[in-house]
C-alpha cells in the first residue's frame, strides 16, 4: 500500500459519496447517466466475486463492501427512488457497444480461461468505458451541475493516481499487471478533455456548459 | 513478480 494508492481509493470514495449527496440534496438526478451507474454496479460486481474467497484485508473487505452497497444505492436513486427526476431522454447511449467489444476482448485477452478470472478481466474493461454514457450525456445536453462536474473529476482522478500507484509499485515491488495497466490508462484518457474544462471552467467558478 | 491473479487491489 503506497500512497497514490490510498489516495486513489480514496479520491473514488469521495466521488461516489458526492454523486450520493447530489441526488439526496436536490432529491434529483438530473444530468446523471444512468446507464453509466447501471455499468459501475455490474464493473463491482463482476470484480468482487471473490469478496469471500480471497480475503487480503479488512480495508480490501470493507472498501469492496461500501464500493458495492454505494454503486447500489445510487442505481436504486435513479431507477426507483427519483425516477421522475431521472433525464431519460438524454441518456441514449447505445450500451451494446460498450458491452460487445467488452465481453469479446475478455474473452480473447485475459490471464487464465476461467469463469472467476474473465469476470475480473470484463470488470477491468468494462470501467475503463463505463464513463462514456454520462461524458456523451453531458455532449447532448451541453452542460453539467457544478457537483456533478467535481463527481466527474475526482472520478478521473482516481485512476489516474492508480497509474502513479502503479509505477511506483513496478518500481519498488516489480509488481505489474498489463491488463490493469492499459485499461487504466485508456479510462484515464477519457476523462482528459474533462479535466481540461473542469480546470478552465468549474475552477474558475463558471458552470461548465459547452458552446 | 507478475502478481496475476491475485488482484489485492480494488
Amino acid at each position: 500500500m503506497n500512497v497514490f494508492r490510498i489516495l486513489g481509493d480514496l479520491s473514488h470514495l469521495l466521488a461516489m459519496f458526492l454523486l450520493l449527496v447530489k441526488i439526496w440534496r436536490s432529491k434529483s438526478c438530473a444530468g446523471i447517466s444512468g446507464k453509466s451507474q447501471i455499468l459501475f454496479a455490474l464493473v463491482f460486481t463482476t470484480r468482487y466475486l471473490d469478496l469471500f474467497s480471497n480475503f487480503i484485508s479488512i480495508y480490501n473487505t470493507v472498501m469492496k463492501v461500501v464500493f458495492l452497497l454505494c454503486a447500489y444505492v445510487t442505481v436504486y436513486m435513479i431507477y426507483w427512488k427519483f425516477r421522475k427526476t431521472f433525464d431519460i431522454e438524454n441518456d441514449t447511449f447505445r450500451l451494446e457497444f460498450l458491452l460487445v467489444p467488452v465481453i469479446g476482448l475478455s474473452f480473447l485477452v485475459n490471464y487464465s480461461y476461467t469463469p472467476t478470472e474473465v469476470l475480473w478481466t470484463f470488470s477491468i474493461y468494462l470501467e475503463s468505458v463505463a464513463i462514456l454514457p454520462q461524458l456523451f450525456m453531458i455532449s447532448k445536453t451541453g452542460e453539467a451541475e457544478t457537483i456533478t462536474t467535481h463527481y466527474l473529476f475526482f472520478l478521473g482522478l482516481y485512476r489516474a493516481l492508480y497509474l502513479a500507484n502503479w509505477i511506483w509499485r513496478y518500481q519498488t515491488e516489480n509488481f505489474y499487471d498489463q491488463i490493469s495497466v492499459v485499461s487504466g490508462v485508456v479510462q484515464t484518457i477519457f476523462y482528459c478533455d474533462f479535466f481540461y474544462l473542469y480546470v478552465t471552467k468549474v475552477l474558475k467558478g463558471k458552470k461548465l456548459s459547452l458552446p | 513478480k507478475n502478481a496475476i491473479s491475485t488482484h489485492d487491489e480494488l
